[in-house]
């Protein structure tokens, strides 16, 4: 799954996600990148966040907007995000996922759980290639 | 004015670059940043958990699920389960840009699409069909079916409801390890 958020120089802020789903799912399953508020959600006036993992799992708990709504309130993105995670693995205690999310001052950060680590990709003005970050999970 | 920047999960750097050229070209938009970005991943089938031709459903087809997220305006366009048309993130802009709903499902979703110019594909691809015929000869394993019967750990389907269900619920799990979107 890519879940993806964009900032331009407006300050407009889009976000995105696509996948294909589980591997021998029932015909007609739903993943959670399809719904808005689980697979991404933004707000031009506080940030996006996306979500990658079990979907099944995941869209119980909305986590992009859970992660939005915290931001709104004046969290930084990588706390937001593992505040989102950490819900769900109160209830899901092996389920495997992550949360990303960028603020609308270009600040970001992720939180995940099930895996080692997880990694995300960066490009921003004045780079040359984007970057690759790798954070540990939970 | 803001300083433009990209992030997108998982070390999809060809997205990220894509989406960011986008967003720098002008007249192009930060929707259209995330097109292009979650389309490179389709057509590069990322990890084979994006696109067509991975990730084989029950009955060997492959399915898609997009969703792209105006955060100016609120606009949202969607599909899921969507059949045989290859760039689903670009059927959801669709949906955001020619019609006023936001989730379009199934086979309508896919009538959508070609309404709306997009080609209907076939999503099947020698690794599905590769997947799809082991899995059918491990017996149906790994497998997202409970309290039917056959008893769905050990037999493939047709399923139907076991007369007595378990008492216990399953906990995720005991699910299928490793599986996930």
């Amino acid at each position: 799954t890519i879940g993806m958020i964009s900032l331009d120089s407006n300050g407009d802020m889009a976000a995105g996600a696509s996948t294909n789903g589980l591997q021998f799912k029932i015909p007609g399953r739903v993943a959670d990148s399809a719904l808005v508020g689980s697979g991404a959600y933004v707000d031009n006036e506080v940030g996006g966040a996306c979500a990658t993992g079990d979907g099944d799992v995941m869209q119980r708990f909305v986590p992009s907007y859970h992660a939005v709504q915290l931001m709104r309130q004046g969290v930084a993105p990588d706390e937001a995000c593992l505040d989102a995670i950490k819900r769900i693995a109160k209830f899901y205690p092996n389920f495997t996922g992550a949360v990303l999310a960028l603020d609308k001052d270009g600040r970001h950060g992720a939180a995940c759980h099930g895996i080692e680590s997880f990694p995300y990709s960066v490009m921003q003005q004045g780079w040359t290639d984007p970057q690759v970050l790798q954070i540990p999970c939970l | 004015p803001s300083s433009p920047i990209v992030v997108n999960t998982w070390p999809f750097i060809n997205a990220t670059r894509n989406a960011f050229a986008k967003m720098m070209t002008s007249g192009a938009t930060c929707l259209d940043a995330v097109e292009v970005g979650c389309r490179t991943c389709e057509d590069e089938q990322c990890d084979g958990s994006v696109g067509w031709g991975n990730h084989p459903a029950e009955d060997g087809e492959t399915t898609l699920d997009a969703l792209i997220i105006d955060g100016r305006t609120m606009s949202v366009g969607a599909v899921a389960n969507l059949h045989r048309i290859k760039n689903a993130i670009s059927v959801a802009r669709a949906v955001l840009q020619y019609s006023t709903h936001s989730l379009l499902v199934g086979e309508s979703a896919t009538k959508f699409a070609i309404e709306m110019g997009f080609k209907e594909e076939d999503l099947h691809s020698n690794a599905s069909i590769e997947l799809w015929n082991k899995w059918k000869n491990q017996s149906c394993q790994p497998n997202f079916r409970r309290n039917v019967q056959p008893d769905p750990t050990t037999s493939c389907g047709p399923y139907a409801p076991k007369l007595e269900c378990d008492e216990k619920i399953p906990s995720h799990g005991q699910l299928p390890c490793g599986e996930h979107d």
